[in-house]
């Protein structure tokens, strides 16, 4: 699976996800990719959100919208609310992946309860950051 | 305002010390160009949503990832490809669920939302969607590479299901690495 979120200059987000699935998958299974609010999410008044990860559990919590509300309603931080969701709840329930998020105000965060995922950051001005484990 | 960009090429059990330095020198520059391509949009004013489409584009286009080419194989030896895009701005949204002659399912989930009333187009309807939007549309066999073609042989052996045929157009079979297939097989449980 891969996902992008991106914040443009004049303040918009937008988050895309792609997949082929799960290997050896039968019966038409589909997982969270193209579920809007389980694999990605965008709202400009919070954040957006791509995720990979299995997905049944993805789309149980609703994990990308999930962490979006907390950010708009409970005012947590982008990284806080990541964590919560995919380190706490997401672990909780026996589901494992992760997501990458993003903020309006240019908050990036990256969170996975798996031992690896491949990741890549950048800001206007900023450093490029690529990180795999 | 500023722009920034956020990137992943999938989750898993990826090993420090398994993957060969060969393998993740290329994903480590598969993900750099990922930001190149976005930046190249975003740095020039456009959109967000194009940089989703031009960071995407490439990666479905490369082998190394489980989307578009490269894409790992379901039971019935078949490529079925799923995407969606939304816009932070309106809150409209497009989505596309087991696809497979479309190149770049991700620009299929964005005329979804940008050219339908809909939400959510899966399978044959989604595809002649696609045809109707003069999308690029490529043979089945286009997404096919041996290294998931060995993988999806290899779980269907573990649950004793039959081995399907190889798809019409297929390039003749050619050795895999074993070692990155056991490596795939834990990295890659799922999409």
């Amino acid at each position: 699976t891969v996902g992008v979120v991106a914040l443009d200059r004049a303040g918009n987000i937008a988050a895309g996800t792609s997949t082929g699935g799960t290997t050896a998958k039968r019966w038409g299974r589909v997982g969270d990719s193209p579920i809007i609010g389980a694999g990605t999410y965008a709202n400009n008044a919070s954040c957006g959100v791509s995720a990979t990860g299995t997905g049944e559990y993805f789309i149980r919590l609703t994990v990308a919208s999930r962490i979006c509300a907390l950010v708009e309603f409970q005012g947590l931080d982008l990284q806080a609310a990541s964590d919560q969701v995919i380190g706490d709840e997401l672990t909780a329930m026996g589901g494992d992946g992760g997501i990458v998020a993003l903020t309006p105000g240019g908050e990036i965060a990256w969170s996975f309860n798996t031992p690896g995922m491949y990741r890549a950051r950048l800001s206007e001005g900023g450093e490029p950051v690529v990180a795999i484990y | 305002g500023r722009w920034a960009l956020v990137i992943h090429g999938g989750a898993g059990v990826i090993e420090r010390g398994a993957m060969t330095p060969e393998r993740e020198a290329e994903y480590r520059d598969a993900m750099n160009a990922a930001l190149v391509r976005g930046e190249a949009v975003l740095d020039q004013g456009g959109s967000a949503l194009d940089a989703i489409e031009a960071v995407i584009h490439g990666m479905e286009d490369d082998p190394l990832f489980n989307a578009g080419r490269g894409a790992v194989f379901t039971a019935a030896g078949r490529n079925e490809l799923d995407a969606s895009i939304m816009d932070g701005a309106s809150l409209e949204a497009g989505a596309v669920a087991g696809v497979t002659q479309v190149r770049h399912p991700i620009s299929l989930a964005r005329a979804v939302m940008d050219n339908s009333r809909h939400v959510m187009l899966q399978g044959e309807g989604a595809e002649t969607f696609a045809r109707e939007q003069e999308l690029e549309i490529v043979p089945p066999a286009y997404f096919f590479t041996e290294r998931r073609w060995a993988a999806m042989e290899r779980s269907l052996g573990a649950l004793g299901l039959p081995i399907p045929s190889r798809p019409d157009g297929a390039p003749a079979p050619t050795g895999v690495d074993h070692g990155e297939l056991d490596r795939d097989a834990r990295e890659h449980r799922f999409g």
